[in-house]
């Protein structure tokens, strides 16, 4: 039972595992990041599966920005500044970074983003 | 986020955590949820790192993400990370590193860099503890031997705090959401009360990674912008993860 006003508590709960019911949404799929590959190809397989999704959060992201910004300006900034940044971070993430990119199809600057965003969300 | 390690009685260590992210990032008024959360969630992966064909590391993450949250040395360390706010904030270090200054790490890169390099519980404590970053963050690492899990709290530049399990204090567990442990949390998110509150109840005689999954299931801890909960156990050199909803009533975050 949870209690109906904020923060709804719950009783502590029981014999919820294994994971099933409306708390359980899914399960996680397994993929092998083989490092002995070049940096560029290590996340080919995982970014080909999950292409759809990955494009899907990152437009929900461009929207938010167009949100703040509806002159399109953020978005541009980031898509023309951040390709920059990628090439300062320590190897191997920068060159990761850009295999992601271009299996994806997503413009180098929104990755780069979506892989710093914890220091950029602290703002 | 809450991340929570725990010493059962025979000295294993488990290592919990809910991943929530995406707070005001957008909410969706239909379906009583954040846009993002929603979106992060069909990303959600566990990842097997090898070398020569050999494991170095697993970690739950989302794809198109290189960086570490969630992840396990098997038999060796946990490490889990979670959101700290300070005003001394990541867009410091951004901006510094923006200028060229740039001998402060990337939160997420450095705790990839300690589950590929390090090769004890005390040789990632000590990076994690004292890698200058750009961005302030709590470090949650549990260990393979009985007392070995900790939380690090961390400045930009300091370890400001080391939090370790101590069973003969009667401290059996270390619990993590985001704020700092020697302060009362916000009182609008008070995660941590009703989690201890369930771990309390559990006992240290019953914690397995099942009893923590209930914990982590009980709202507020599990809420609308958790995306994933995952349970690892060191001495199996076990990871696995659960993609989550919230069911109506459900706290925002």
């Amino acid at each position: 039972s949870a209690q109906f006003i904020p923060p709804y508590t719950e009783d502590c709960r029981a014999d919820m595992y294994p994971p099933k019911g409306p708390t359980f949404k899914g399960a996680v799929s397994w993929y092998t990041v083989d490092l002995d590959s070049p940096p560029s190809k290590r996340w080919t397989a995982i970014i080909t599966d999950k292409k759809t999704d990955l494009v899907n959060m990152i437009q929900a992201i461009r929207d938010l920005a167009n949100a703040f910004v509806p002159s399109g300006r953020l978005v541009e900034l980031v898509d023309i500044t951040l390709p920059i940044m990628a090439d300062t971070f320590p190897k191997p993430f920068g060159e990761e970074m850009k295999g992601i990119a271009e299996v994806s199809g997503v413009p180098l600057g929104e990755v780069v983003l979506f892989n710093i965003f914890y220091e950029v969300f602290t703002v | 986020c809450t991340s929570v390690v725990a010493e059962d009685k025979n000295g294993n260590l488990i290592h919990g955590r809910n991943l929530d992210f995406g707070l005001f990032m957008g909410w969706d008024m239909k379906n009583k949820s954040w846009i993002i959360s929603e979106k992060l969630k069909p990303l959600v992966v566990n990842l097997d790192f090898k070398r020569n064909n050999q494991t170095v590391f697993k970690s739950t993450n989302f794809a198109g993400y290189v960086g570490m949250l969630t992840g396990i040395k098997p038999h060796l360390f946990t490490l889990t990370m979670n959101e700290r706010f300070s005003l001394d904030g990541g867009y410091i270090g951004i901006l510094e590193w923006i200028l060229g200054k740039r001998d402060g790490m990337w939160m997420s890169f450095l705790t990839r860099s300690v589950l590929e390099k390090a090769n004890s519980y005390e040789e990632a404590k000590t990076l994690l503890a004292q890698t200058k970053l750009l961005a302030p963050a709590y470090f949650i690492l549990g260990g393979n031997q009985t007392g070995q899990g900790c939380i690090i709290t961390r400045s930009r530049l300091l370890s400001i705090d080391i939090l370790e399990i101590d069973v003969k204090l009667g401290r059996w567990y270390v619990l993590e959401t985001n704020y700092d442990h020697w302060k009362e949390p916000l009182f609008l998110d008070d995660r941590r009360t009703p989690a201890m509150k369930c771990m309390n109840q559990t006992t240290q005689t019953n914690i397995t990674l099942k009893t923590m999954y209930d914990v982590l299931s009980t709202k507020p801890v599990l809420n609308k912008l958790t995306t994933y909960t995952t349970l690892m156990q060191v001495s199996e050199g076990s990871l696995e993860s659960y993609i989550r909803n919230c069911p109506n009533p459900c706290m925002p975050w």
